[in-house]
Parts: C-alpha cells; structure tokens; sequence
C-alpha cells in the first residue's frame, strides 16, 4: 500500500511514506 | 555535509521565518548503518530549529522502532548537518538585508 502510516512518538508525530524510486541510490 | 547514508530533505519551503519546519528522513545507503535496517519509507517529521535536539529525534525514532540504537548518532547527525545548513542559509539572509 502507498498511504502514509502515522507514528507517534512521545507527543511527536512521524509521517511514514514511500520513497519515490528516483531518490534512491545503489538500489 | 558528510555522506552518513542517511537524507534528510525540507518537507515544505523554508519561508525563513518560522520556528518548526517539516523534514523529511530516509536511508540512502544501508550500508551505512551497523544495524539491520527495516526499509520503513521516508518519515516526515516536525523539528523545531530554536527550541530541538537532533539528536533527541533521532533516539524517538530509536523509540519507535525505525532505528536500532546503535545507528542513533548517525540519525542524528544526518539531522543536525541539515538543520545546521537551514539555519546558516537563514542567517545569510539575514545578513543580506541588513
């Protein structure tokens, strides 16, 4: 799946998403 | 900035004004890292450059099981060096105005 996941974290929030390929490197 | 393997890119433009700005993390290179990396995507995250420790973001994502804590300085080095840079780009503006 491509949606964000959402993390917290002690009152922070963490936004998890895909990497686009193109920012990939040696992969 | 060193290559630690780690990226961390602004999330949104920097109008240079406010405080907290939105960054966004991923790994580059897992080679660089000592521990096994879970490929988890890139995490978005707030930072507050006036009142927030890089390094303490770096050991909440330890926290919630982004990272292992033995790569911890290295997250949180890759976050100061960015940090670092968007402080001294906004102090350059500062100092081309005045």
């Amino acid at each position: 799946s491509s949606a964000a996941q959402v993390v917290h974290s002690a009152g922070r929030r963490f936004i998890v998403s895909p990497v686009p390929e193109s920012r990939l490197k040696d992969q | 900035a060193e290559d630690t393997g780690v990226r961390v890119e602004l999330a949104e433009e920097d109008d240079g004004k406010k405080s907290s700005i939105a960054l966004r993390l991923w790994v580059e290179d897992q080679k660089k890292l000592k521990g096994k990396y879970k490929d988890s995507g890139a995490i978005e995250f707030t930072f507050d450059l006036e009142t927030e420790v890089p390094e303490t973001v770096a050991q909440e994502m330890v926290e919630s099981g982004f990272f292992l804590e033995i790569d911890v300085k290295i997250v949180g080095k890759s976050i100061r060096d960015r940090v670092s840079l968007i402080k001294w780009r906004r102090q350059r503006i500062v100092s081309g105005h005045n």
